[in-house]
């Protein structure tokens, strides 16, 4: 199963991961 | 009849069972066929979903993947004798990967009645550490892909490298005016079924004062460590009534409506992640951030495998699949948080939607047609269900 997220934020939202990484419930995946 | 019967000569000869087949698969084709069709904004406006790939994802169309799922889901919901129970789920865990440490129930695996009770686990208390970030995973998976989407240009995601699909077919485009064409009834939750949150406690996330101003995108970013924005008056220690879900039956997304996301602020952009959670994942999911869900949107698609291997051959994949479209709104504008079903995980769950039901037996209806609730009551003051950074949401289940 897969889940996607589309959200508006400022265009200085930056994500603090990258693709291929593995994550968990509650990690940091972006910050302004 | 008994002369008859003793009398009358019995004659064999092969049945032709292979014809009989040949016309079922035929048959389906035509139907199949049908069905499909181009992801386009055809002439009326009406988005409608092709299947295109290899040959093998052709194949994968053909197969009944709903009716597959269903039994699938229906053979784990059989009760496991309780001696098969911690052999099984440890033989489980190991050929998917699964960390046992940490589950609810790890000192007694024989708790979990069938396999699909143990793929709906949950985790011990304390398990995942919710980050102070704006933006925090909201599920165990892997980042199939993520960035930013040129709203200028047609309005499409990047599934992997190189495959995209149009983000209106994902989301729905908005319909006319209230009446037009649909049904809006009360669905009341029985109560109990949902937390309560007085909206003071709910304002208050991760330590940071969060104004309900701020949280659902009318003032500015967070009041750190000062005091909440007195500006939003709340009546005191108003709590969040149980959500009722009006039922709006959904339309086929019609001529010219505009998209979930068309007018973003100034100095805003638009960004996706899309996350892949492998069968040994933990499968609830939480909250990314705090946020408001206004509405869901319901789309009774196929239920194609959605691993990596899939995603990078069947373009589309994401808007074919079934789905449940959460949209709502946080303190930057637009929020939404799409969980998509796939072949054995067919069942999507939402905490406080008790009136959504995915993968039911039936005829699917047309690709790109969806059914919508909106979680009108669930807040007087924000007008939709809210929820906190890392709350679990509801999951995904098998079959």
């Amino acid at each position: 199963s897969t889940i996607v997220l589309v959200f508006e934020a400022p265009k200085g939202f930056g994500f603090s991961v990258k693709a291929g990484e593995v994550v968990r419930v509650g990690q940091a995946l972006g910050d302004i | 009849v008994a002369e008859a019967w003793k009398e009358t000569p019995t004659t064999w000869y092969p049945l032709p069972v292979a014809v009989g087949a040949l016309l079922l698969v035929a048959l389906q084709y035509r139907k199949k066929r049908s069905e499909r069709a181009e992801v386009d904004s055809s002439p009326d406006g009406s988005q409608v979903v092709r299947l295109k790939g290899p040959w093998q994802v052709h194949v994968l169309g053909a197969l009944p993947l709903r009716n597959m799922s269903r039994v699938w889901g229906y053979l784990n919901s059989l009760e496991l004798p309780i001696w098969i129970r911690p052999t099984g789920f440890r033989l489980y865990s190991f050929i998917f990967s699964a960390d046992l440490s940490e589950i609810e129930h790890s000192s007694d695996l024989t708790k979990y009645v069938s396999l699909g009770d143990f793929f709906y686990r949950r985790l011990k208390p304390g398990s995942r550490p919710i980050a102070e970030a704006l933006l925090v995973s909201p599920a165990d998976g892997r980042i199939l892909h993520l960035g930013e989407i040129d709203s200028e240009g047609d309005g499409r995601v990047e599934q992997v490298k190189g495959l995209s699909y149009s983000l209106d077919a994902l989301l729905g485009v908005e319909r006319g005016e209230k009446g037009e064409g649909k049904d809006v009834i009360e669905v009341p939750f029985k109560r109990g079924d949902l937390e309560h949150v007085d909206d003071k406690e709910f304002a208050n996330v991760n330590g940071i004062e969060y104004s309900l101003d701020q949280l659902i995108g009318r003032g500015g970013s967070p009041a750190k460590d000062g005091p909440a924005d007195a500006s939003v008056e709340q009546p005191a220690g108003s709590t969040i009534r149980d959500a009722s879900v009006a039922m709006e039956v959904g339309v086929r997304p019609g001529i010219g409506r505009k998209s979930s996301f068309s007018e973003l602020k100034e100095g805003s952009g638009l960004f996706f992640a899309v996350i892949y959670l492998a069968p040994g994942d933990y499968h609830r999911f939480h909250s990314p951030t705090a946020w408001v869900v206004e509405r869901r949107r319901h789309f009774a698609g196929e239920l194609f495998s959605v691993s990596p291997w899939m995603a990078r051959r069947l373009a589309n994949l994401f808007v074919l699949n079934e789905r449940v479209a959460l949209l709502g709104r946080w303190k930057h504008g637009f929020f939404s948080m799409i969980p998509v079903g796939a072949t054995n995980v067919g069942s999507i769950k939402i905490n406080f939607d008790e009136a959504l039901r995915t993968n039911v037996r039936g005829r699917k209806p047309p690709a790109g047609t969806f059914t919508e609730a909106v979680y009108s009551a669930a807040s007087p003051i924000l007008h939709g269900q809210p929820l906190r950074p890392g709350q679990e949401m509801g999951g995904f289940s098998l079959g």
